[in-house]
């Protein structure tokens, strides 16, 4: 499904170079459940932003179902992000000024899907993650957590085969973080593939693979037997 | 030092009531360290903001050092803000096209105190969270992690007597969050008090008083011996 080679990402500030990646080399069958942990700074976000066809990489090669992402046309590539992929962001990237609702049915939007199916799915998308008494909340009137849920709703609305979640439980209490990763380890179980970095050791148990990433490299690729 | 009686947040939208906090009651005395823990939604950064002077309750009295915040001018209320508090946001509320150093810098601007001191004092403060080699970094150039730790940076840099931090290790691995937690603990043996919102049951253990907050109550005061 997933084949990297030799990734690197490299971003000049100036006369300096900040080596993000450098040289991030793996594959992933479909229906993986892989954990990806490391060091504040070490690369991670840069690499699932690069997986999840967001960025582009300074050198090396990736492969999504044998397709070499990038020498694919913009419009493709559109198209695998809407249908194919759903991403959790770290830092949420939520439309601010509007509502757990709309930014639900955002990606349905893109999808063409017509308004009355969009409206029940993005409203049964937030009810997976409690949230259906919060759907017209915006994000300025939303907890934390909140916040980091209605990200996760988006990202599965579109029902994707494949799932980047970067730190989808970092503002969670233990409960809600274990909620997420029911419907996870649920999806994963349906044939779906989970890629989610986390910093908790406790979280990482639910994958049966974690990447170890340190310095721009894959330290480790840590395989486990059985859950 | 803090003294909250019955303190109630009523959120209104439109023809629905959201109560995020309903009768929160206790006290804290200087230099405590204390964690707050509850569930996602609970009503724990509504109490950090109108502990930290950032918010207003609807109703009920918070005493500061014995004088009532909602009775206080807005000029004092700013200078409490700037001199006496650090105040490290759940979600970090950085300015996004400025520097780390800049954004650092910012309190001790407030403060008036010199360039070249603030310079100093800043970058001192981004080193002390493992930050020398981003100090030129903008928000957008830096981890989430790295983000998180400029925020801390910055709650710190003024040198306030009382910490109030939401979340402060939510996007750090266990190293650096272990870091963060020593430098908290060296502030405290310092005579600082520090109020700190946390989901991990392991960086709780620092602090020897854990506040529970469900549905916006106080549902136990745990208090512990030794550490
Ligand atoms: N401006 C607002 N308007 C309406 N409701 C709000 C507003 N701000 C917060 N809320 C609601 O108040 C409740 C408490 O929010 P708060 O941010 O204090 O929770 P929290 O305990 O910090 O949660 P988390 O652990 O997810 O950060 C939440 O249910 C939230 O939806
Ligand atoms: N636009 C940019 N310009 C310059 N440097 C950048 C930029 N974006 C990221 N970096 C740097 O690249 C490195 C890797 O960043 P990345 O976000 O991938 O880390 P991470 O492993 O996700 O960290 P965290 O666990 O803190 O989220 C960091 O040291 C960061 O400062
Ligand atoms: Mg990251
Ligand atoms: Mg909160």
């Amino acid at each position: 499904l997933i084949d990297v080679r030799n990734l690197t990402k490299v971003y000049q500030m100036g006369d300096v170079e900040v080596n993000a990646l450098r040289g991030v080399t793996f594959t992933a069958e479909s229906g993986e459940f892989i954990a990806i942990m490391g060091p504040s700074g070490s690369g991670k976000s840069t690499m699932m932003d690069i997986l999840g066809c967001l960025a582009q990489p300074t050198d090396g090669e990736y492969y999504l179902e044998g397709e070499e992402v990038g020498q694919l046309p913009d419009n493709r590539l559109a198209e695998i992000r809407n249908r194919k992929i759903g991403f959790v962001f770290q830092t949420f990237n939520l439309l601010p000024r509007t509502s757990a609702q709309h930014n639900v049915e955002l990606p349905l939007i893109y999808a063409g899907v017509g308004r009355r199916e969009r409206k029940r799915r993005a409203f049964e998308a937030l009810e997976s993650v409690g949230l259906a008494d919060r759907v017209r909340h915006k994000s300025t009137e939303l907890s934390g957590g909140q916040i980091q849920r209605v990200a996760i709703a988006r990202a599965l609305v579109t029902e994707p085969s494949i799932i980047f979640a970067d730190e989808p439980t970092g503002n969670l209490d233990t409960k809600s973080g274990a909620e997420i990763m029911t419907i996870f380890r649920g999806l994963n179980e349906k044939g779906n593939t989970i890629i989610m970095v986390t910093h908790e050791l406790e979280l990482a148990r639910h994958a049966r693979r974690v990447l170890h990433i340190r310095d721009g490299l894959v330290e480790r690729d840590e395989r486990r037997n059985g859950t």
